[in-house]
């Protein structure tokens, strides 16, 4: 089933970063994840780029194929049109801004086959 | 006033490894 939209995409949220600093939502930077990322023993970052976006089981979600990482695995998430995914040098996207506007006040642009979003892997598994 | 860590706003991509 799709995943629902939680609150923290909100516009006005407040984000804490990994080294403390605290930012709104719709104010986070694609370098705020990487700097994150890079102090975070756990985390890594990775690139995922959008190969399809497929309708989901319900009218208003859709399936989004990614290719991971360097390995370009793939791996399919089906979620609600609205929910946003943050695309590198870009920002907040999703497969239907005007709703994730409507819906959590976030600005988004549109989200397509080819843009490149923020993921998070495990470093190591090891 | 909440607040979230980072981390929650991505999501977790997990390839599934082969090694």
């Amino acid at each position: 089933s799709p995943v629902a939209l939680p609150p923290f995409f909100m516009r006005g949220s407040i984000i804490q970063l990994a080294d403390g600093e605290l930012k709104r939502v719709e104010d986070l930077k694609t370098e705020d994840f990487i700097q994150s990322a890079e102090i975070s023993s756990e985390l890594k970052i990775d690139s995922s780029t959008v190969e399809r976006i497929d309708s989901g089981q319900s009218p208003n979600a859709v399936v989004i194929q990614f290719s991971v990482g360097e390995l370009k695995a793939q791996v399919c998430v089906e979620v609600l049109v609205e929910y946003p995914f943050f695309v590198f040098g870009q920002g907040w996207s999703s497969c239907c801004p005007d709703r994730t506007t409507q819906l959590f006040e976030l600005s988004c642009a549109k989200l397509c086959v080819g843009d490149v979003c923020v993921s998070l892997t495990l470093r190591s598994l090891r | 006033v909440p607040v979230f860590p980072w981390h929650s706003l991505v999501p977790f991509l997990a390839p599934t490894q082969s090694d």
